[in-house]
């Protein structure tokens, strides 16, 4: 079902 | 200080019990316009948002923006000693090392106060700009609760893909596969049944079942769940509190190498 990516792969820290 | 009371605390004891066990402990920002919280699950794969604006509650005073971390499996014992009916105020000094929750019997017969502690926690916040989404899917909360539940007996991982009238969601497993379709469905007199989709580009994405169907947890906040996908994007799970703000779930995707 493919690989899992973290959230901080998308958006970045404020 | 702080001070905000919430005439209907069931949603605050519903809120709770949805997150509690996706995210162990979490910082509640207060300012002027409302309260929120922002948090990854323990391996930052999802993201929870939540937000009740200052205009949501009874009575709302923040005199400056505060930040409290606390334990949720400590707030959720706490919420659980308030009754469905009752009123809930959030109290709580500037620089205090508590916060205490004050429960109000609808006759106010009955009042209760309880003081927890608070905790200091290092938390990544992460700036999620306001995009406009591939897809957008608003279907009933139940329904969508029973897809990632019925899904989950068969496979991990589901593949949801969206087109102009419907959208499928489908898994594969040991035993087998599966494969769920709702059609767009906006039957004016039954609104709570609708089923509206919103496409600008047909999307399919995989995720992991089990952040899904924790998110479901926050069914009984909403009439409707809202999907949001775009391509190689999170995807955005919506449930709006009517009149008090929404609770908001991100799951990032499964991405084919």
């Amino acid at each position: 079902g493919g690989r899992q990516v973290g959230m901080t792969a998308f958006y970045a820290a404020t | 200080m702080f001070e905000a009371r919430l005439a209907q605390g069931a949603l605050l004891k519903k809120v709770v019990e949805a997150i509690k066990d996706l995210i162990e402990d979490a910082n509640f920002d207060c300012n002027s316009s409302g309260f929120s919280l922002q948090a990854m699950d323990s391996s930052h794969v999802s993201l929870v948002a939540l937000s009740l604006r200052a205009d949501g509650f009874e009575h709302y005073r923040c005199d400056r923006n505060v930040s409290m971390g606390m334990k949720l499996a400590s707030l959720s014992k706490i919420l659980k000693c308030a009754n469905g009916d009752d009123a809930i105020t959030m109290k709580s000094e500037d620089n205090g090392d508590t916060i205490t929750f004050m429960f109000e019997s609808p006759e106010q017969e009955r009042l209760s106060e309880f003081d927890l502690k608070l905790m200091d926690i290092d938390s990544e916040h992460l700036g999620i700009p306001d995009n406009e989404y591939d897809a957008t899917v608003k279907l009933p909360a139940a329904e969508f609760q029973r897809i990632v539940k019925d899904l989950s007996t068969i496979g991990d991982t589901v593949e949801i893909s969206v087109t102009k009238d419907a959208v499928k969601f489908g898994t594969t497993g040991d035993i087998g596969n599966a494969n769920i379709m709702c059609r767009q469905n906006k039957a004016a007199d039954k609104p709570d049944e609708s089923t509206e989709i919103d496409i600008n580009e047909a999307v399919s994405l995989t995720f992991a079942l089990r952040y899904l169907n924790s998110f479901a947890k926050a069914t009984p906040l909403s009439t409707h769940a809202v999907l949001k996908l775009s391509k190689e994007l999170p995807i955005l799970v919506e449930y709006h509190i009517p009149e008090v703000g929404r609770l908001a779930f991100y799951l990032a995707p499964k991405i084919e190498d």
